[in-house]
């Protein structure tokens, strides 16, 4: 029990600082966008 | 009392508990068994949680990486957009690329931890308002050209000679390219607008860069100034060339270069290269050049005081 507790905790980890990364992208990506956008407006 | 005697009345009860201890279990063992099938269900409830928060993760990691799929196939379309408009406006073409520089500094600055976290909504629209601003401040620039001329090894001078008279105001060096930039101003000024940058180039020392901002509202000097033969004469307003990436202005805006360096012949220029080496061109070359040396006093006593000295030599070698 004990090592599969630890292993979810790794594998989640993992998860959460992808997530983080992905967001960070989400975020670029997004201002990118928007002035992009804007530029053409 | 006999009667009495025969009946047994003991309840033959234990008056001694403990006779059995051992036999039955410890409060203490009891109690470790407890807390052990505790700890079980307990890791097994932690377990399930930690699943279920896994699960969640999973599916928000998975959200998001679809949402970025959409959005990058937006930001490409919407980029393609912007690169066939450009190609079909190219005086639009240094502003975004300005503007692109600035996106991907950004970029880079958060992918270098620079700080772009989940709930960054005021921030970037903060620097949308910014980049707003600056793309309207860019667009009211006046005209930017910039002529790329090459100039000998020991000529350490910062003077484009272009025709027009200017007066120079400043000189600065920086930190990223060493050798100073004078700053001119038309000597028409403060009627005539145009300001003139010349800096020698940061790959090239022997090329000076002259960056022109603005239009002449006067007509260009009737009399070309004489040109040395370390500096070529340039004329603007003649041909457009495409833009070097490798040298930059500081100064933002549509852009228009002259290059003077390559003596590479271009194929979009092999019309003007033939007619360049059309006989009736390099007559005109050579009367230009002619009319040029001899208005340049200089160049009139240099030669003047070669034929004198040949002719004295030629007498000292007589007598």
């Amino acid at each position: 029990v004990k090592q599969e507790a630890s292993a979810l905790v790794e594998e989640l980890n993992r998860v959460n600082a992808e997530n983080k990364k992905l967001t960070e992208m989400l975020t670029v990506l997004c201002e990118n966008y928007n002035a992009l956008q804007r530029h053409l407006m | 009392m006999e009667y009495f005697s025969l009946v047994d009345t003991s309840l033959d009860l234990n008056a001694n508990p403990l006779r059995h201890i051992d036999e039955v279990p410890d409060n203490k063992e009891i109690q470790s068994t407890f807390l052990e099938l505790g700890r079980k269900i307990s890791a097994k409830e932690e377990n399930r949680a930690l699943m279920e928060e896994l699960n969640r993760v999973s599916a928000e990691n998975k959200k998001l990486t679809g949402m970025l799929t959409v959005l990058c196939e937006n930001y490409n379309a919407l980029r393609s957009q912007l690169m066939d408009y450009v190609s079909k406006n190219p005086v639009v073409e240094q502003v975004v690329v300005g503007k692109k520089r600035k996106a991907d500094s950004t970029a880079t600055a958060t992918a270098n931890g620079g700080g772009a976290n989940g709930g960054g909504n005021s921030e970037s629209s903060s620097s949308d308002e910014d980049s707003c601003k600056k793309t309207k401040g860019e667009h009211v620039k006046a005209k930017i050209s910039r002529v790329y001329v090459r100039t000998e090894a020991n000529d350490t001078s910062l003077i484009v000679k272009d025709g027009y008279q200017w007066r120079k105001y400043g000189q600065k060096v920086t930190r990223d390219n060493p050798s100073p930039r004078a700053y001119f101003k038309c000597a028409f000024a403060p009627s005539c607008p145009v300001k003139k940058k010349v800096q020698r180039s940061i790959e090239d020392q022997s090329v000076l860069v002259a960056t022109y901002e603005g239009e002449h509202n006067h007509p260009h000097p009737s009399r070309v100034e004489s040109t040395p033969s370390s500096n070529r004469c340039v004329t603007l307003g003649g041909s457009a060339a495409p833009f070097p990436a490798s040298l930059s202005s500081s100064f933002p805006g549509p852009t228009i270069t002259l290059d003077l360096t390559k003596s590479k012949p271009n194929p979009d220029s092999k019309n003007s290269n033939q007619a360049m080496n059309s006989p009736e061109f390099q007559q005109f070359f050579v009367e230009q050049m002619a009319s040029s040396l001899t208005k340049d006093p200089s160049f009139k006593a240099a030669l003047a005081a070669a034929i004198s000295g040949r002719f004295l030599q030629q007498n000292q070698t007589e007598k």
